[in-house]
């Protein structure tokens, strides 16, 4: 799994 | 961005709206759960923290402002303007049940023993418990405010589309974060009873009256 780091989700 | 997450965040948008247009027009509060909106002016607090540290975009920025000032907006119309409506014998969820075990949980499963990350976590299991004092002050007040329960349809619906919006991450991005997802199915799952009653019920234009 790919865990994005950047949070781009509200 | 993806449909589902457009959709999902308009609906969330749409429920907040519905609930202040409800408070300003009726100047009642009645049938709102305080402890409710506490609880999701917390999640949007913690979760939030990086709108200064982290520019993802216009939009993002913009609908974290407006989330954060509309809960707060939302608390001062329950605890000042309107406070003479707001039906505390009927709120009394003990929302300390909730943020204790959930504080506990965010220390325990989290992807990174780091502050912000410990905070995210923590507001997002809140999230998906912070519904439970108004679906438990309308299962005692017995019934809900037909506008109160377009609220409660957009603001369950909302994270029902962020589920799909997953799905689609996972097979068009490879994105995949477990915590998000489990906590955003048992959010949805709490609203399914509620879900139901408003399919069969507000749109057949009837009021939502549960079994006191």
């Amino acid at each position: 799994f790919d865990f994005l780091k950047e949070k781009d989700e509200l | 961005m993806n449909i589902f997450r457009l959709i999902g965040d308009m609906s969330h948008l749409l429920a907040i709206i519905i609930l202040l247009i409800k408070m300003w027009k009726t100047r009642s509060v009645a049938g709102i759960s305080g402890k409710s909106q506490i609880l999701f002016a917390l999640v949007f607090t913690t979760r939030y923290l990086d709108l200064f540290t982290s520019f993802v975009s216009i939009y993002n920025t913009c609908m974290k402002v407006f989330f954060i000032t509309a809960s707060y907006f939302t608390l001062f119309l329950m605890y000042h303007k309107f406070k003479a409506t707001y039906d505390s014998n009927h709120d009394t969820f003990r929302i300390e049940f909730l943020v204790v075990p959930v504080g506990g949980l965010a220390f325990l499963v989290n992807h990174e023993f780091a502050p912000l990350e410990i905070l995210w976590t923590f507001s997002i299991y809140l999230e998906s418990v912070a519904i439970l004092p108004q679906l438990f002050m309308v299962s005692k007040t017995g019934e809900a405010e037909t506008i109160t329960s377009h609220y409660l349809f957009a603001l369950g619906s909302y994270r029902a589309l962020y589920l799909l919006n997953w799905i689609y991450r996972y097979y068009f991005e490879g994105f995949f974060d477990l915590i998000a997802v489990v906590a955003g199915v048992v959010q949805t799952i709490l609203y399914c009873d509620f879900f139901y009653l408003y399919i069969t019920k507000v749109l057949k234009g009837k009021k939502i009256s549960l079994p006191a």
